[in-house]
């Protein structure tokens, strides 16, 4: 390649361009500060955490979701620690009456409006717990089948993760609040 | 489903989701 | 002469590789995307952009479960202008939402900002050409759940994202070494300028009445020594310091992180092969042309880049 012309311009440094301001007497309101440049990098966990008793964790997690008009399959005896969620999701009827009043979208295809989600605790060591919420596929309340035959779930390749977010959120809210 | 912890009133939750053969960190903030 | 032949021969072959790629295919294997629900507190989605190191995000409506548009600087820069002829409504902007944004653009008579979405399976070429077309400067990838029909937010293309793919992926793109003096596209005719001291807000308006994204800062001699760029109207909101509007651009620019990678320039005679290459190594906004004293003779973005390579001069 011949030489290159591309250059950074030397004075739109901003270091540079603040030395510049301050030399220049421009500078008239002198508390303006950089913006900062080290973004603290956000730190994941699975789930939320939580030091309470676990019954208590459940206690709270079930008047939440009663609190959300959601609903919940009856625990079974060996598993008291697992909790089977239905909620109807309100943004499907949105969806619904922007493209058919009942709920059918123009090819006729059903509209699931039920998101289940299992929401499971988990002791990670002493007095630590972790309430892990996992996303469980769609139901219809008319109780059609949803997901087309012909395609398993290894087969779908455009999943929405947004209603299951903001469901989390909702309950995530709920239980804050709550505490 | 993971989550950050809650700052500035702000909650953010996110789910790693398949897209045919790629993957994508859907990563949602929403008011608390 | 056999560079113009060479150039237009790689351009064709650029032109065939964006029409046989798909959007889906720029997609790194991995990658996240933040979305803001649209009931959050537009200086709380402030923070997310500013912490994310991102100047845009798609929105979403949980009320509709449906992708409510994108938040770019063009939004910031709309609400500094409500601001500013509405000196009684600060603290409105303080519990502002950005499902109200609509109602601001409206307010202060800002052309809305088209959504226009593509499918990721659709040509790059289609992407480039609604890229073009669209304000933002972007365009939304979007699919929808293939059990529930709900909208997915895939991801969201930029004009450097394709620049860059093209760069990394086309090598055809050495063969483009006619000097951009003789392709037509730099804009310099109507290039806006303002010098140290004009103030902030002026600057504003000219970004958007003239629907740009940045304004050259030039001294006494017309000699280029800085930019202010539309994403620079983020740190000013930051600050909380849009109402003292009395700043002169070159305060304004104080608020800079010290990550601001510099403005890129360039001369009359630069070819295209080493534009490209400079984007390929280097997150570049758009190219500054300037002579050998450093005079300003013109700007080149990425979407003059972007509108060559599809349709030539």
């Amino acid at each position: 390649e011949g030489n290159s012309g591309v250059a950074i311009l030397p004075t739109s440094l901003p270091q540079l361009h603040r030395a510049n301001m301050l030399s220049s007497g421009l500078l008239q309101n002198s508390n303006i500060h950089p913006l900062v440049s080290k973004k603290s990098k956000t730190k994941w966990h699975f789930g939320i955490r939580s030091r309470s008793y676990p019954l208590d964790v459940m206690g709270e997690i079930y008047i939440a979701l009663k609190n959300l008009g959601a609903e919940w399959a009856k625990p079974s005896e060996e598993d008291l620690w697992t909790i089977r969620v239905r909620w109807k999701y309100s943004g499907s009827n949105q969806i619904a009456n922007n493209e058919a009043n009942n709920s059918q979208n123009q090819n006729n295809e059903k509209i699931p409006d039920l998101l289940k989600i299992v929401i499971q605790l988990f002791q990670i060591e002493t007095n630590n717990y972790l309430v892990d919420f996992k996303f469980d596929g769609w139901e219809d309340s008319s109780g059609a089948p949803v997901t087309p035959s012909d395609i398993t779930s290894d087969e779908i390749s455009a999943f929405s993760a947004y209603p299951f977010l903001h469901l989390t959120t909702r309950l995530i809210m709920e239980l804050a609040v709550n505490s | 489903l993971a989550t950050s912890s809650i700052k500035h009133n702000t909650l953010c939750v996110a789910s790693i989701v398949r897209y045919k053969r790629k993957y994508v960190t859907q990563i949602l903030y929403a008011p608390l | 002469s056999s560079v113009d032949v060479e150039q237009e021969l790689a351009l064709n072959a650029i032109r065939q590789v964006l029409k046989s790629k798909t959007s889906y295919d720029v997609l790194p294997v991995s990658f996240r995307l933040i979305v803001l629900d649209t009931s959050l507190l537009v200086k709380k989605a402030l923070n997310v952009l500013l912490q994310n190191s991102i100047v845009s995000a798609p929105l979403w409506d949980a009320t509709t479960s449906r992708f409510a548009g994108l938040l770019t600087s063009d939004d910031f820069i709309n609400v500094i202008q409500y601001c500013f002829s509405n000196p009684d409504k600060f603290d409105l902007v303080e519990k502002l939402q950005l499902n109200r944004l609509r109602d601001i653009e409206r307010a202060i008579g800002a052309k809305p900002l088209e959504t226009t979405s593509i499918h990721p399976s659709s040509s790059l070429y289609e992407a480039c050409t609604v890229m073009l077309r669209s304000k933002s400067r972007r365009v939304p990838l979007i699919d929808k759940d293939e059990e529930t029909h709900r909208e997915i937010v895939v991801s969201v293309l930029t004009q450097y994202r394709l620049l860059k793919f093209i760069a990394l992926n086309c090598r055809e793109t050495h063969f483009l070494k006619k000097p951009i003096s003789e392709l037509n596209i730099i804009s310099n005719s109507t290039v806006r300028s303002c010098s140290m001291t004009t103030p902030v807000i002026d600057v504003i308006q000219l970004l958007s009445e003239g629907n740009i994204s940045s304004v050259p800062i030039v001294n006494e001699n017309g000699v280029l020594v800085n930019v202010y760029e539309a994403v620079d109207v983020l740190g000013l909101i930051k600050g909380g310091i849009y109402n003292d509007l009395s700043l002169s651009v070159g305060e304004a620019l104080m608020r800079r992180s010290d990550d601001f990678e510099g403005v890129y320039t360039c001369t009359e005679n630069e070819k295209l092969s080493t534009l490209l290459d400079t984007i390929r190594k280097s997150s570049v906004h758009r190219f500054f042309v300037v002579n050998e004293s450093g005079q300003l003779v013109g700007v080149l973005s990425l979407g003059d880049l972007l509108r060559y390579i599809l349709v030539g001069s």
